[in-house]
Order: structure tokens, then sequence, then C-alpha cells
């Protein structure tokens, strides 16, 4: 199966 | 003091129908340079990101940087009661807890003014890093409008392909399966029409559709949009505003677990 990752898993706190 | 004015209230109606559903409330970053807007949606898969230049507008003041915390919605609501020829002029004070808005008619017969009270919204600024994509697809919107939405009633996933023969985009459900491939084509004598295939390298990438869905209600905002894709990255589905500024949305690819 996929998983939906978070979109905060690929940009950083600026 | 901050005051934008646009003559076509039209683009911040297109614009605010756009965002509304997707993200339920966000700041307005204003500064000299224009206004920004960066939201994540509550499940936090997709970001939104606005930018409207300074110089796009008809006119724009802006003394001090100010956050204006936005329900979509009630903007939404006021956005309503401006004609799409009215100019509109966006107003606020220094620290204010209201935006105006006023909607002049094109002959000046008729001025009306709203103040939208705003909120106080924490949020956490993500750093988009600058990147060269793998694939980028300018195709027209009604088109990915129209792929998106087919593929959803076959469908929950899309599989986004590019490749030198074009982008395809892939899906299966209980009643079957569904591929739809665009082919580059320049053939069309308006720019609009035209699909543009710029490919670094094969890339494939599998994203939920109802986001993909969401993202076409700025269809009405231009007749082109931008997708770029890499490998294991979110993919960016970008709307142009004029000479205004663009809106992006940025959607977190699904990866095998």
């Amino acid at each position: 199966g996929s998983a939906q990752k978070s979109i905060s898993a690929f940009f950083k706190a600026a | 003091m901050f005051e934008a004015r646009l003559p076509q209230a039209a683009v911040l109606k297109k614009l605010v129908e756009a965002l509304k559903e997707l993200v339920t409330e966000g700041n307005f970053d204003v500064s000299p340079s224009g206004i920004s807007l960066q939201a994540m949606d509550s499940s936090h898969v997709c970001l939104v990101t606005l930018q409207l230049n300074d110089d796009g507008f008809e006119h724009f003041r802006c003394d001090r940087n100010m956050s204006m915390g936005i329900h979509f919605g009630n903007l939404s609501k006021i956005l309503k009661c401006a004609g799409n020829e009215d100019t509109i002029t966006l107003k606020a004070e220094d620290n204010a807890d209201q935006l105006t808005l006023m909607f002049e008619s094109a002959n000046q017969d008729r001025i009306s003014d709203f103040d939208l009270k705003l909120m106080s919204i924490e949020s956490e600024h993500l750093g988009i890093p600058d990147q060269d994509y793998s694939a980028e697809v300018k195709m027209p919107s009604a088109e990915y409008q129209r792929i998106v939405r087919d593929l959803t009633s076959m469908g929950d996933t899309v599989l986004v392909s590019a490749t030198k023969e074009g982008i395809k985009f892939s899906t299966s459900g209980d009643i079957g399966t569904a591929n739809i491939t665009l082919r580059h084509n320049t053939t069309p004598e308006k720019e609009d029409e035209q699909t543009h295939i710029d490919l670094k390298e094969p890339v494939a990438l599998t994203f939920a559709l109802r986001y993909l869905n969401n993202f076409a209600k700025a269809t009405p905002l231009t007749p082109q949009v931008k997708l770029s894709l890499t490998k294991d990255l979110p993919v960016v589905v970008e709307y142009k505003v004029g000479e205004l500024g663009q809106v992006r949305f940025f959607l977190a690819p699904k990866i095998d677990d």
C-alpha cells in the first residue's frame, strides 16, 4: 500500500 | 496604513473561491512588496501559497508589515457583494482588527464598503526551497480540470507519469481502470491551448485525486496551469494571476510503505 505523507514532512519550518 | 486597489474585483473573487474550501482561514501577510499567503489544509496534506505583487495593483501602499488573519468563507461572502467589474480597494490601519473592502462600480455611481473582522491565526511558516523539477508541464487549465474530474469517477488516487511520450494520468477502482495521456502539442495557434512538456528525466508519482480536483477550482483564474514534478517530492500546481502574481498548490505524494 501507499501512505499519504504530510506536507510538512517535505518543507521545514522557516 | 495599508491600501491596495485592483481595477477588477473579479480577480480577487476568483482567488478566494479557489482557496476557500481547501483552507478555511489564513494570514494575508502584507508588506511593501505585496500580499502573500501560506496556508495548509486541515489535514496538512497540501499547502497553498499566494503571491500578489505590489506592482500588479493599480495602487499599493503598505507602511508597515502586517499579518491579517482572514476567514476565507467570510471574505467570500463579502466579495459576492462586489460586481465583477467593480474596482476594489482593500484598506486597513496599522494594527487594525478589521479589513475594509470598498467596491466602486465602473461609472462610479455606486460605492459600498464592508468591514471584515480579522482573526488572530497562529500559523507555522514553511520554507519552500527553489528547486529544479524532473518534469514541468504546462497545459490548458480546463484540460487539467477535466482530467482530474473524469478520473475521480474511477478511482481515489492517480499515478502521474511524465515520459518523453507525454504526461499520463492513471487510476483504478472498483469498476475498472483509466488512463489519459496528453502529448506535447504546440500545434494550436493560441498559446493558451498548447501543451508543453519540459522533461529532464522521467518521473512517476501518486497523488490523492480529491486534492488535485480541489486545486482545479482555480481554473477560472487563467487558461493555463503548470504542473512541476520530481520523484518523492510534492507536486506543484501553479496558476498565474495575470501580471499580479500566482497561486501555487503543493500536494504531498503518496509513498509506498
